[in-house]
């Protein structure tokens, strides 16, 4: 049980230095065990350091490097223990264009071997969708479902009601 | 084990049956603020067995039950269904599609049904036990909680690793 | 003391009934003392229902309503007791387009009597401004300051370090 | 009392002398994650009077002082300068135009200037008492933050009303 733990974190560890480099194009981050010699009980450290910067407790991080380094370590946890699917509901809200675009570009190569459904109000997030549904509440209160053209997207950003699904 | 497809009926706002069929790749959800995208997040949660009432947003378990609007009036009960493609056997169960259901009463009575069978919330508990998939699972990232993982303390962090392990 | 509190209190509460009403375009919302009988140690309650909703537990409200019920109480505060600026950083994250207008028409209306400092990453809101300064990091790791026009943000929607300030 | 500008050196990502100029009426802030957009905000707090490190997003004060960078030593101290219009004597002081600087040596030393006279912390906060300006103050709203009033306690909202009255 003690092995399994550490082969798990070994594994999410590696992953999560390989992802973090690619989501924010360089710089450095690891993740490991408080205390070494207590593995069943040790808590975890995170740090992290964006390219360019010097390393510095990961609360001065930006909000957008947050989420960022919390999506590499998410991921790396994904790629550790493959899930069947992955919910994420909102997760770019603090991301500038070009971090989108790397999130996007990073979600698409799980694609192999998880299924993903993302909530987003983002247009650039919206395009890698492979469906895309709207939800909405013509009738106040009551949510219906319609389906969703990409083309409609680009044209208005919203959805309206007058769409059947 | 892909998520094939999630109906909901009675559940929070989505007050008429709705189903949404996911892709195998990536199902992007879009719409106005609060017109019911994170009570479809809620409502996976909740059929695959989350038992706290603050964890949907709500105070007691009834508030996840349609509270009508202003057209119409309030429900009864609950529903959600979650069907999986199960054709891999990745679910300890023997059959190529696993549907899942669950219903709440105003009363507070509980159904659970398993495949048209009814059983016990356990039961759908530790079907999903070791997939990787459950209500708290690292694979269900909650609107505004992206951050979760970094910003807890260590020993907070271990516990989501040791689920992962 | 006790009759300064009621006052201001007296004043926020009107003001919160009316920016509600304002952001949410109807609807109902309320703040009050948890327990009348002690007004300089009671707690103090948030209620909110947007338009066509039934009221209930603030909990229940999804992202964007949430900031906006909040921007409304903020603002309210800011009408009982004007403070002579204001500095808002990035409170849009969970908004949708149609929440963002509505919410800086009423930031435009608080321009009589408060300054306003905005951090944001969404161009409607970008839009409001009568000076934008958009700050880069050319060289990594080091701040540096650039005036933006606002053709620039249209083009690209973002800021490039070759401007000088 | 309008805040008209805010010169920075040497404070968190601001390892040169910068200058922000605020418009009476709104300014916009604006560039990509990681940038120091929020930074401004905190120089803001921490020359009204700031004294905890955590609100800042660091652990101890001197976090805030310029830590280098791939292609920069760090700084020996961190500086933020204020500037108000005072010209309708809201603040009580005997001067149309009202400078505040803080200064922290990485030694831990710390020095309060008041219109060029050495003053100390209490100084700066008695100035600001009962103007609705300081670095708690909810005319301050920072990144993440704007459901605060709505999310907390019935208590912890009281605290932020009384401080409104
Ligand atoms: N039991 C219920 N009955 C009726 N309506 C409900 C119930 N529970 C929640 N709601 C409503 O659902 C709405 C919230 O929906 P949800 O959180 O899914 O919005 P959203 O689409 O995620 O919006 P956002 O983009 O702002 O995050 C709220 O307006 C709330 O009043
Ligand atoms: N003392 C310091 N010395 C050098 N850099 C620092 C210091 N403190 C914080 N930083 C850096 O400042 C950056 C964060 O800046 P800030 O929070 O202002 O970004 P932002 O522009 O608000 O971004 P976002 O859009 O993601 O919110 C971090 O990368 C952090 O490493
Ligand atoms: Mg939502
Ligand atoms: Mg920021």
């Amino acid at each position: 049980s003690r092995e399994r733990f550490m082969k798990t974190f070994e594994s999410i560890r590696g992953h999560f230095q390989e992802l973090f480099r690619k989501l924010f194009g360089g710089g450095k981050a690891d993740v490991y065990l408080e205390n070494e010699a207590d593995v069943l009980e040790s808590g975890i450290e995170v740090v992290a350091r964006p390219p360019g910067k010097q390393l510095q407790r990961i609360s001065l991080l930006s909000g957008g490097e947050k989420t960022m380094a919390a999506v590499a370590l998410l991921l790396a946890i994904f790629r550790a223990r493959p899930s069947p699917f992955c919910i994420l509901d909102e997760v770019d809200a603090a991301l500038d264009e070009a971090n989108i675009d790397r999130f996007t570009g990073l979600v698409r190569e799980f694609l192999d071997r998880s299924q993903f459904v993302i909530i987003t109000h983002n247009k650039r997030t919206m395009g890698i969708g492979d469906v895309l549904y709207g939800v909405t509440m013509g009738e106040p209160g009551v949510s219906r479902k319609v389906s969703v053209k990409f083309s409609d997207i680009h044209q208005a950003g919203y959805v309206t009601d007058d769409k059947q699904a | 084990m892909e998520l094939k497809r999630l109906e909901l009926f009675g559940f929070k706002s989505f007050a008429d049956r709705t189903r949404f069929e996911f892709d195998s790749g990536i199902t992007v959800i879009v719409g106005p603020n609060g017109c019911g995208k994170s009570n479809v997040v809620d409502a996976v949660k909740w059929v695959l067995g989350e038992q706290s009432a603050r964890s949907l947003r709500g105070r007691e378990m009834a508030d996840v039950i349609f509270a009508g609007s202003e057209s119409r009036r309030s429900l009864g009960f609950a529903e959600a269904t979650l069907v999986f493609d199960n054709s891999r056997g990745l679910l300890p169960i023997g059959a190529t599609e696993v549907e899942v259901s669950r219903r709440l009463y105003r009363s507070g009575e509980s159904e659970y049904v398993l495949n048209r069978k009814p059983c016990r919330l356990r039961d759908v508990r530790e079907l999903f036990m070791d997939t990787g998939v459950g209500a708290d699972a690292y694979s269900l990232i909650e609107q505004g909680k992206v951050d979760v993982l970094l910003q807890s303390g260590p020993l907070e962090r271990r516990l989501i690793f040791e689920e992962a392990a």
